[in-house]
């Protein structure tokens, strides 16, 4: 563990965190793709199937079961208790356009050809295109709520500081995992034009607005 | 390098 990848986690935790504070103080999930929240649970159930039968630390094990829960807590509140507020009109990707491509290419380059292994390579694909919607959202509506910015900024900068995390492994362990490492970088660059609208715009107060 | 074997990252 080095402090890229523990700030990362957390990062990713508070992302976490605030959409669902979000959604159950405000009692709506207006701005929220549930596409992506889906892929999310998607990603975080084929990651850790392992999580039963591999132990690496009891961090691990807890995150793993927090991220889990989580995700599956928030596509129940959008899509079950408040499906009324669920903004279905702008919410229109076509999931099935990343899950079947991310789970073809799975088959074609991984590590390892066993169930775990491609199941941990699609969710590493998965991951890094599953924000899509929530961005396409986001640029449908033109703007986004200031809470909803903070979760994607969050979001987006746990990737960003695992690619760090990644440098200095490579660094100091000599340890790298190419899989990882260039769907992080096409995941964090597809959060590049937000972070700049983020940082330009809502740091300063202003509502996330994009240039229609 | 050895390929990680267990995937010790979130």
């Amino acid at each position: 563990m080095n402090i890229f990848r523990l700030v990362g986690d957390l990062s990713h935790l508070l992302a976490i965190i605030i959409l669902l504070l979000k959604i159950w103080k405000t009692r709506s999930c207006a701005g929220i793709s549930g596409k992506s929240q889906i892929l999310f649970a998607v990603v975080y159930t084929t990651r850790y199937l392992d999580l039963l039968t591999t132990y690496v630390s009891a961090y691990n094990t807890v995150m793993k079961f927090v991220f889990i829960v989580a995700s599956y807590a928030t596509v129940y509140l959008m899509y079950v208790k408040f499906r009324a507020t669920y903004d279905h009109n702008h919410d229109t990707f076509r999931i099935e356009f990343l899950l079947v491509p991310c789970f073809i290419l799975s088959l074609l380059i991984n590590h390892e050809f066993t169930v775990l292994e491609v199941m941990w390579t699609f969710s590493i694909y998965l991951e890094s295109v599953a924000i899509l919607p929530q961005l396409f959202l986001v640029s449908k509506t033109g703007e986004a709520e200031s809470i909803t910015s903070h979760y994607l900024f969050a979001l987006g900068s746990y990737r960003a500081l695992y690619l760090l995390n990644w440098v200095y492994r490579y660094m100091a362990e000599d340890h790298y995992e190419l899989i990882a490492i260039v769907s992080g970088v096409v995941q964090t660059v597809l959060y590049c034009d937000f972070f700049y609208l983020y940082i330009t715009k809502v740091l300063k107060g202003k509502k996330l607005q994009l240039p229609a | 390098h050895p390929e990680p074997d267990t995937h010790d990252e979130l």
